[in-house]
């Protein structure tokens, strides 16, 4: 459902360009549990914004359910993101205005949801993840692996049949993780395919499959 | 070294009072090396800010160096941060507008030191973390561990003798974590107090001393 070829990603700073993914090929099935892990700075988060069409590669193709991503739409790469992928950022990217409530509910303002499907929605999400009580207070009054759990939370909250998570527990101790592990475990048993990226082997280890990355080269285990 | 008696604190929000941590009894004495371990949302963090006199308690004492922080002016605490304290924050807060160089550099500008000095300060530390090749990017162009290095880069540059740490290695690989634990051993072992919060039992495993702390209580082991 997921699968490049070849793909290559430089970044430009000023004159100098950074190769950081060389000819990656990367194929996730339907349904599959997979993880990618690597050293810090060898390219997992480059890779996942490709794969959620946050990011554009160099060369080489994306291929999401079939389709070349280059050849979609600005509106089509749109409308893919916010209904089939659900996408958790290194570093959570929680709105600071808005509450938990609200940062959660985000994703389904731009779906035709009724006002009374959103909150029953965002409050199963929310107290899948232990916080409810904390739905009131913005990101600055809620503590690291409480935002890394709201942003979980949000992109949980449409039931996308495709989870990109990067280093989803990274802040979590190992209780908080496990409960992480099964509800992951439980979407997958019901369909939903899942890629992590991740740096602790327990995380790995519930998976089914296992990639690593060294120097922006993927390896199958 | 540090002290706290009875500490308590509690957060305000709005006409509600959230109390966070209850009646914390520390003792760090010089040259320790500790960690602290808990849930996640226990109050850790919460705990180590006011200990680096970013935040002030509600009730009860804390004592650096024997000195009862409450009875400082402004000035001197803010002294205290910036000579002889080293602070890891949980999301790294680093500036956006400069590049690594200058966030990590940051910490000299304020004290007297010559620009020859204050560079070779920087190439040292940048150098010990793995970033000097990234030094012109900028944090957001940078991946999510070369931050966190980062950000331990620009709390010891100045060399502090208290080094506090809110989970420094959570977006780390295994090799990269233990070369930042080999670091942290190395300082320890030269007469730097160091205290982390970690949710990893095999940073925890480094240090001489694991306190727990649940639901704002802290326990010792
Ligand atoms: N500014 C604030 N206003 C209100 N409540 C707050 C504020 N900051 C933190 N809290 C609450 O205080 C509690 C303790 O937060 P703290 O950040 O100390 O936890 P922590 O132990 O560091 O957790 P983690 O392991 O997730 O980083 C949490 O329940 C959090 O929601
Ligand atoms: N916008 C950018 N411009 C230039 N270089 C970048 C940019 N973003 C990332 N990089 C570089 O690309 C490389 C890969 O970054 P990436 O974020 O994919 O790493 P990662 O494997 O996710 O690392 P981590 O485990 O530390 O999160 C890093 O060396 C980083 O410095
Ligand atoms: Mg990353
Ligand atoms: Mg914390």
């Amino acid at each position: 459902v997921l699968e490049t070829k070849d793909l290559c990603k430089s970044y430009y700073l000023g004159n100098d360009a950074i190769q950081v993914l060389f000819d990656v090929n990367l194929c996730v099935r339907k349904g599959d549990f997979s993880a990618i892990m690597g050293p810090s700075g060898s390219g997992k988060s480059t890779l996942l914004n490709i794969l959620g069409c946050l990011d554009t590669p160099t060369s080489g193709e994306y291929l999401l359910n079939g389709l070349p991503v280059k050849t979609l739409s600005q509106s089509r790469l749109a409308d893919i993101r916010n209904r089939e992928i659900g996408f958790v950022f290194q570093n959570f990217n929680l709105l600071p205005k808005l509450d938990v409530f609200s940062n959660v509910e985000l994703p389904l303002i731009y779906g035709n949801v009724s006002k009374k499907e959103r909150h029953a929605l965002v409050e199963e999400s929310l107290k899948s993840l232990g916080l409810w009580e904390r739905r009131h207070h913005r990101p600055n009054e809620i503590s690291g692996g409480q935002k890394q759990r709201a942003a979980i939370a949000r992109a949980l909250v449409k039931k996308p049949c495709i989870i990109l998570a990067d280093e989803p527990t990274g802040n979590l101790d190992s209780v908080t993780t496990h409960e992480i592990l099964e509800l992951f475990k439980e979407l997958n048993a019901r369909g939903n395919t899942i890629l992590v990226i991740t740096h602790e082997s327990e995380v790995a280890g519930t998976t089914n499959k296992v990639f690593h990355i060294r120097d922006g080269r993927l390896y199958h285990d």
